[in-house]
């Protein structure tokens, strides 16, 4: 249980970011 | 407003005491009563190295922790958040557990901005088309005029020719 | 009810109770260290005195009346040091909001708004399209309006040098070509009508 929560969590605050780089790039490619 | 790691280092520290006191000479003599009969200062050594050791063991595995896992750092990060936002009222956002409806926030400003760029552009030919499209309009006015022009000149012409003719064969006879 | 503190996780990397776990077992595996060291040196002392009536086995009893009272009171006082932990030190209070979701915060987005956003994107792309093509579109009638322009006055020119020459011999227009033929005639009916008389 423990290990899923931190596990959860770890992606709660690293994929956002994550996502957001590769939308990025994506809208920039889509722009070009 | 308080800082954390000296929170934390004062209940270690109280719960140390507590439990030094628990564990008072008194308690130790009562429990190793014979040894307390037989050698009251052993048995007062040997208690005040127990206290000594529990509380310098205790106090390493704070340090050890504290290291590992950087936590002085981390809990004075977590005063300065704390800290920022303590003008928040009410309760915070929280994740909703559903990633996709916690991602529109996160994503939501690019997005706008590539709609906004791309309202300039659309905006910008719009534009750009009216000109061009007053252009053409214009154009086939011309057109229009030089096509009445040459159609003027042909049938004019074409008159001329008709009537040369009907003249000359009038003429002839 | 267990409080995962999922959010407490999110920022310090590991699960507040895993971690007052980890301090209490390592806490515990001390006092039990300690209480051993004791015990071993209280049975090195005994050895030393000689007639000593005091057998292991009462140490040991000894050591564990002494061991259960402490851990008591340690399990009890580490209790409450827990939740203190807890409340205070590896809590993020309710209202604080972690740096990085600072966005849910600054600009809330529901997924029905987002939706509607990438919509009104995607309708957005279709109209910059049809722009382009429209733009194509007259620029094609623009270049197709200049070659039928340069035609068109090509043939008026054609039609003005028809004019030119029509003027060169007197016939720019048909009044005038009317009279200049009708003088014609009449001065070739005149040349005729001299040239009878002269062979009469």
């Amino acid at each position: 249980f423990d290990e899923v929560i931190v596990d959860i969590a770890t992606k709660r605050k690293q994929y956002p970011r994550k996502i957001l780089e590769c939308v990025i790039k994506t809208l920039k490619a889509r722009h070009e | 407003t308080f800082s954390r790691v000296k929170l934390l280092d004062t209940m270690v520290d109280t719960f140390l005491q507590k439990l030094v006191a628990a564990g008072s000479y008194q308690r130790f003599a009562d429990c190793y009563e014979h040894l307390h009969r037989l050698q009251p200062e052993t048995t007062q050594r040997i208690h005040d190295k127990f206290i000594t050791q529990l509380q310098a063991s205790i106090r390493e595995e704070i340090s050890e922790i504290k290291e590992e896992g950087n936590l002085e750092t981390v809990l004075n990060s977590l005063d300065k958040i704390v800290e920022d936002g303590k003008n928040h009222k009410g309760p915070a956002w929280r994740p909703s557990g559903t990633p996709e409806r916690d991602l529109c926030s996160v994503l939501a400003p690019y997005f706008l901005q590539q709609r906004d760029t791309l309202r300039r552009h659309v905006q910008k030919q719009e534009a750009r088309n009216q000109e061009l499209a007053e252009a053409v309009l214009a154009g086939r006015r011309q057109v229009e005029a030089l096509q009445q022009q040459v159609q003027a000149q042909q049938q004019a012409w074409q008159a001329l020719r008709k009537q040369r003719r009907e003249l000359a064969a009038v003429l002839m006879e | 009810s267990v409080d995962p503190m999922t959010y407490e996780a999110q920022f310090f990397g590991f699960t507040p109770q895993t971690c007052m776990l980890r301090i209490y077992i390592a806490f515990q595996d001390y006092l039990f260290e300690v209480m051993q060291a004791v015990e071993q040196v209280i049975l090195k002392k005994l050895e030393g005195i000689p007639d000593c009536d005091i057998s292991p086995v009462q140490i040991r009893k000894c050591t564990e009346k002494f061991l259960c009272f402490m851990k008591g009171h340690f399990d009890n006082l580490f209790g409450k040091m827990e939740q203190l932990f807890l409340q205070l030190i590896l809590r993020i209070p309710p209202n604080i909001l972690l740096p990085e979701d600072k966005c849910q915060e600054t600009n809330p987005y529901s997924e029905e708004e987002f939706q509607l956003l990438q919509k009104e994107i995607k309708e957005l792309q279709e109209k910059y399209k049809t722009e382009l093509y429209t733009k194509q579109a007259l620029l094609a009638e623009l270049e197709e309006q200049k070659v039928v322009e340069a035609k068109l006055k090509q043939t008026l020119t054609l039609f003005d040098e028809l004019e030119n020459v029509a003027r060169d011999h007197g016939t720019s227009d048909f009044r005038e070509s009317l009279v200049s033929f009708v003088q014609n005639s009449r001065k070739l009916q005149n040349i005729r009508d001299s040239v009878e008389k002269e062979s009469k």
